[in-house]
């Protein structure tokens, strides 16, 4: 465990919190891709298969879990408990566009074929485009609230800091997860261009709206 | 390490 990968979980943790406080205070879900959210709720369901069968330590556990109940939290709250506000017109990306190559290439490319592991490829491939739904509805309205530019900033940063934490690993316990780097460069290069409009908007308080 | 059985990260 090093530093890059404990700030980037809880960056992780708290881009859940903020996106569950956003949908509980505001009791509303508009402008958050109910597609995104459940794509998250497989890419955790499929990554910890092996939560109860290979004990890592009390943290791993405890953040899987965690993790998890977020996940589900959220779901639920999109498609059930504030259905009303959920604007579905918006959250229109088609999903097989992403589910069908992500399936393809976790049988092409993994570290072996045994059903967890494929799925655990599966979940890394699936968390490098799961965001895009979210990003694509966002274009498509032309702007978010703040919290939720904070949610995907919280979302983005963590995959960046478990960047860090891969060059840390290499360079200290000469440790390389081919599938993990390359996964992980694609998905925070999908934030670049929001990250650009985070900085140069939100973070001077104005609010962002794409031109 | 032998990455393709356990997975240590998150």
């Amino acid at each position: 465990m090093n530093v890059f990968r404990i700030l980037g979980d809880l960056s992780h943790l708290l881009a859940m919190f903020l996106l569950l406080v956003k949908i509980w205070r505001s009791k509303s879900c508009a402008g958050i891709s109910g597609k995104s959210q459940i794509l998250f709720a497989l890419v955790f369901t499929t990554r910890y298969l092996d939560l109860f069968s290979n004990f890592i330590s009390i943290y791993n556990t405890v953040m899987k879990v965690v993790f998890l109940l977020c996940a589900y939290v959220t779901v639920y709250m999109i498609y059930w408990k504030f259905r009303k506000t959920f604007d579905i017109e918006n959250d229109t990306f088609r999903l097989e566009f992403l589910l069908v190559p992500v399936i393809g290439l976790s049988f092409l490319v993994n570290y072996s074929y045994t059903p967890t592991e494929v799925l655990w490829t599966f979940s890394i491939y699936l968390e490098s485009v799961a965001i895009l739904p979210q990003l694509f509805m966002i274009s498509k309205t032309g702007e978010a609230e703040t919290i939720t530019t904070h949610y995907l900033f919280f979302l983005g940063l963590y995959r960046a800091l478990y960047l860090a934490n891969w060059i840390w690993r290499y360079q200290t316990e000469n440790f390389y997860d081919q599938i993990s780097v390359v996964s992980g460069v694609v998905q925070t290069i999908f934030y670049c261009d929001f990250f650009y409009l985070y900085v140069t908007k939100v973070l001077k308080g104005k609010k962002l709206s794409l031109p | 390490a032998d990455l393709s059985t356990s997975h240590d990260e998150l």
